[in-house]
């Protein structure tokens, strides 16, 4: 059959790679026969020879002798494809589609085994594939492609590495582990590979990170649909792991990644990760030496960097949407009318199964509420360096009066009471104006005398405080700025907080502030 | 609740994972995610190639290892042992740990032991007598107590080790 | 929750999860320095 053919030319193909160098002249002839005798001429043809060679492949892994070497055919069918990548002259379409077309045939072949396998699915194979294409990438594109020899082919290769690695994110975002389960595994180590994570993370102008978000979020999300409140599948505590040791790498290199993505990520992370929320909520800008937040003496006021407004890649204001104006109007001229406009937009109609700690639903919508506070934080850092920060730490400014108001308002139920102090809380990060206003904020909802009864005094006290302990009794790391704040509260004068009730109910959380 | 894996909650101490991840190194911060072998310390057993250049200067330097022939090959027995007895012992030690299961194994295995060289079965190191001290041989004569130079070839360099050698567990 | 399908198909992931050796960079051919040889078993096998 057509099918045998292309096998055999195929089988051919791989004897031949690992008899001769990659720049042997035999393997140009070699691909220089399959184009002149037809059979990759057409893209039927092409899409044929692919599949019957990928096909193939995937079956001598599987027939393999494990402890041989499973990955001859893989190995030989990359090289094939970065070879017709590079050498190909095709009239009828670019080499961007001929890598889309080559990485479409492998997700025929990829989700048609996944689909017939089900739990014999086997994911090396095409994890290997992957992992090669990534790797011949790096072995072609060192110093800027100087292996390849033609001017022009190099310069198009150049252009088009930062759109090689957008493609390859494109299709991972296909093979995520909600739609292929079977690759779970296989899917978190590529997307941390060392030739791909760490590239995503520097391509010129950020160009990697909107993918790489996307990515990441589908692990989040992966994750938070099996984390249930009675009980977590071994695999998914292991899926966990993984991506926490992944942040913490992502930490530790790029960590400006996570400052400036932290709005997305906390969008999608299930809330009771919290030692994964501090991992990512606790990243430092590289060159930040930043003061030890047990210091008593410690005053954001004389810290420089606590002027600075920290830099955001995807802007808050965009998931405003119809609230923009409302709230925009609000900064301005603060109104009850636009108050009630903002706070009603704030509940679903219908309520999201969201696994928080003493919770399972919410009837609010947390990640409008995250674009509020955002927004609000980011429109203080502008207004801080237009006019002055006593425009901006003031009790009567429109931006504390719409936090403070949204809190106090009689329709605010008790869960949108929690999730808005909960997000401003989760503001509190590395040195910056955002962390240091609303410090400020938190600071005044405490003591506050405006709340509209003694009752709401203490509740938003119980609230504010039940937010900072989820913070700090987990394992660290934990957020300099929040740190920051409970000094503050230990320090003032006005907070005693062993005299509250709700706190004196509960010896151990008694004993845990008695210790502080 | 009691089922609840809690290092998804509360977390787990992280030290043994950032070890795992080679930090913190010494105060500077090195980059990590270059040599990043897996998302899990259990899949990550074995050094990974990273991101590397050649430069062209570097292919197609001649003469390497005394063969005129570039990249170099070990082919002809008779030639490859006249070439062997000629290298110190560093690089004797670079082929016999780089080449294994071929005949410039066996060739440099031979050439080492001429100098005096042995091959610890177990410890699969190289050692030799140290030549400042004269070893006391043990009453059953299977062994000897002495001063030993073993070369080390996790940390690339010889090193003196007092030892017990015993001679059955030498090649 | 986790179908009984999806759980035996994530359990098969994490069994055949690639290790760093998968992810080594791929070397198909590579010019031999010396001919293969057997040598003694005690001595080193991978390099």
């Amino acid at each position: 059959t057509q099918t045998e053919k292309y096998y055999l030319v195929f089988t051919e193909w791989v004897k031949l790679v690992q008899k001769v160098d990659d720049n042997d002249p035999m393997i140009l002839a070699f691909i220089k026969q399959l184009i002149d005798k037809g059979v990759i001429s057409s893209t039927d043809g092409l899409i044929e020879f692919l599949r019957a060679s990928l096909e193939l492949s995937v079956f001598s892994f599987k027939e393999s002798d494990p402890t041989g070497e499973v990955f001859t055919s893989i190995d030989a069918i990359i090289k094939l494809i970065i070879k017709l990548f590079i050498m190909g002259e095709y009239k009828e379409y670019s080499r961007k589609q001929f890598l889309n077309l080559a990485l479409s045939v492998v997700m025929m072949v990829f989700s048609d085994d996944h689909e017939k396998e089900e739990n014999t699915f086997n994911e090396r194979p095409y994890f290997r594939l992957f992992s090669n294409l990534l790797c011949e990438w790096q072995i072609l594109s060192g110093h800027q492609f100087i292996k390849v020899k033609n001017v022009d082919t190099r310069k198009e290769l150049i252009e088009f590495e930062e759109e090689f690695y957008n493609i390859i994110a494109k299709f991972l975002h296909t093979i995520q582990p909600i739609a292929f389960p079977g690759f779970s595994f296989a899917w978190i180590t590529l997307i941390s590979h060392r030739m791909f994570l760490p590239i995503m993370l520097r391509l010129e102008n950020k160009s990697g990170w909107k993918s790489l978000t996307n990515l990441l979020i589908d692990l989040i999300k992966f994750m938070e649909q099996y984390t249930d409140k009675n009980s977590i599948p071994d695999a998914i505590s292991v899926v966990y792991k993984g991506a926490l040791r992944v942040f913490l790498g992502i930490s530790n290199d790029v960590p400006e990644y996570l400052i400036e993505n932290h709005y997305e990520l906390m969008n999608y992370l299930p809330p009771t990760y919290l030692q994964l929320k501090n991992v990512i909520l606790g990243a430092i800008p590289k060159k930040m030496m930043i003061p030890n937040p047990y210091d008593p003496d410690l005053s954001m006021e004389n810290i420089e960097s606590c002027q600075q407004q920290p830099n955001i890649f995807y802007n808050p204001v965009n998931d405003l949407k119809t609230l923009k104006k409302p709230v925009d109007n609000y900064l301005r001229i603060p109104s009850n009318s636009l108050l009630r406009i903002i706070i009603a937009s704030l509940f679903k109609d219908v309520y999201e199964r969201k696994n928080g700690i003493g919770y399972e639903h919410l009837m609010v919508d947390s990640k409008l509420i995250r674009a509020i506070i955002l927004h609000v934080g980011i429109e203080v850092g502008i207004e801080n360096e237009r006019t002055s920060s006593s425009a901006v730490f003031n009790t009567k400014s429109s931006y504390y009066s719409l936090l403070f108001n949204l809190i106090n308002n009689d329709t605010t139920t008790i869960e949108l009471k929690y999730q808005i102090i909960h997000t401003i809380i989760e503001q509190l990060r590395y040195p910056n104006i955002q962390t240091y206003w609303f410090n400020f904020v938190i600071i005044n909802l405490f003591v506050s005398d405006e709340w509209s009864d003694g009752n709401k005094k203490q509740e938003i006290q119980e609230l504010i405080l039940r937010n900072i302990l989820e913070r700090i009794i987990v394992n660290k790391p934990h957020c300099w700025g929040i740190i920051v704040l409970v000094m503050s509260l230990l320090k003032s004068s006005e907070v005693d907080l062993l005299s509250y009730s709700f706190i004196k109910e509960i010896p151990e959380v008694e004993n845990m502030f008695q210790q502080m | 609740s009691s089922t609840i894996d809690h290092s998804l909650t509360i977390g787990a101490d992280l030290s043994s994972m950032l070890h795992s991840l080679g930090l913190p190194r010494d105060n500077k911060r090195h980059r990590i995610l270059d040599t990043f072998q897996s998302p899990w310390a259990e899949t990550s057993r074995s050094e990974v190639q990273p991101r590397f250049f050649i430069p062209s200067s570097f292919s197609n330097i001649s003469n390497v290892l005394q063969c005129n022939t570039t990249p170099p090959t070990f082919n002809n027995i008779e030639l490859d042992q006249q070439r062997v007895a000629l290298f110190q012992d560093e690089t004797l030690f670079y082929l016999f740990y780089k080449h294994p299961g071929t005949v410039i194994q066996e060739l440099t295995y031979l050439e080492l032991r001429k100098r005096n060289w042995r091959f610890h079965k177990i410890l699969k190191t190289w050692l030799t007598k140290d030549p400042m001290m004269e070893p006391i041989v043990a009453a059953d004569g299977f062994s000897e107590r002495g001063s030993y130079v073993f070369f080390d070839p996790q940390r690339w360099e010889k090193c003196q080790r007092e030892f017990i050698l015993f001679y059955n567990a030498i090649m | 929750e986790l179908s009984s399908r999806v759980a035996l198909q994530l359990e098969s992931s994490l069994l055949n999860c690639p290790d760093s050796l998968d992810a080594d960079t791929p070397f198909l051919f590579q010019k031999p320095l010396s001919l293969n040889h057997p040598t003694s078993i005690f001595f080193p096998s991978e390099p």
